[in-house]
């Protein structure tokens, strides 16, 4: 099974 | 005081259709660089980075850093009432709530202003690291367009795939599967109509249709549209925009649960 990835788990808030 | 105007005002037109359906609320950053946007849609899987530098204005005017905080769909309706040959300017005061969009027709005798009130919205920045991908593939925006909408008639999500082969895109649902795969091919006519694939590494990840499909209403702002993949980050897609800058849109991969 998959599920959506979401973008702040590979680029971080600066 | 913030003046910038852009003779091809049909771009602007453009680039508020490709990411109005996306991004509801956004931060316009207007610098000596450029006016440019980062905002993420309201589910955080989807990115969306804008860049028209100030060079492609024919005149740019920012005296100091602004943002403005807009909302797309509200922005995109005024647009719509600029012809597609008109010149589009954008004035802002330094400190001011306001922002005032101005069209001027190609012969001059009609002038329209539309003053619309910025929105205090978190800004919310995220640093985007610069990365080797294992696979970047440049192809015509409207084949890749026509493939997402093929595809989404029979799945909900793709596998993208670059090998040696090509790039290779699957999907399944109810009534069956589909591949569609795009082999390298560099004896086109015009270099746009070429499908480029420089790849490192073979790579194969999963998206969901839906976000590459609202991605693809930027094609106009490109013939041709540049996809880098890696295993570990966000697909990019990038649309760029002749003698300005970019929009690229980064799609997070669904993952292993």
């Amino acid at each position: 099974d998959t599920k959506q990835g979401k973008i702040l788990s590979f680029f971080k808030k600066i | 005081m913030l003046e910038l105007r852009l003779v091809q005002g049909s771009l602007l037109k453009k680039v508020l259709e490709a990411m109005k359906d996306l991004v509801t609320d956004a931060n316009f950053d207007c610098s000596a660089t450029g006016f440019s946007l980062q905002a993420m849609d309201s589910s955080h899987v989807a990115l969306v980075a804008l860049l028209l530098r100030s060079e492609g204005f024919e005149h740019y005017r920012c005296d100091r850093n602004i943002t403005m905080g807009m909302n797309l769909n509200n922005v995109s309706k005024l647009l719509k009432c600029a012809g597609n040959d008109d010149i589009i300017t954008i004035k802002a005061d330094d400190g001011g709530d306001t922002v005032t969009f101005m069209f001027e027709n190609p012969k001059q005798d009609k002038i329209s202003d539309f003053e619309m009130k910025l929105m205090d919205l978190d800004s919310e920045h995220l640093g985007i690291p610069d990365a080797e991908y294992h696979a970047i593939v440049r192809m015509p925006s409207l084949e890749f367009s026509r493939i997402c909408k093929d595809l989404s008639s029979i799945g909900d999500t793709v596998v993208i795939s670059v090998t040696k082969e090509g790039i290779k895109f699957s999907t399944r649902g109810d009534i069956g599967n589909a591949n569609i795969v795009c082999r390298q091919n560099t004896t086109v006519d015009k270099p746009e109509e070429a499908t480029v694939i420089q790849m490192n590494e073979a790579v194969s990840l999963t998206f969901a249709l839906r976000y590459l499909n609202s991605f693809t209403k930027a094609t106009s702002l490109s013939e041709t549209v540049t996809i880098s993949l890696s295993s570990e980050l966000p697909l990019v897609a990038e649309y760029k925009i002749a003698d300005m800058g970019y929009i690229k849109f980064y799609l997070a991969p669904k993952i292993e649960d």
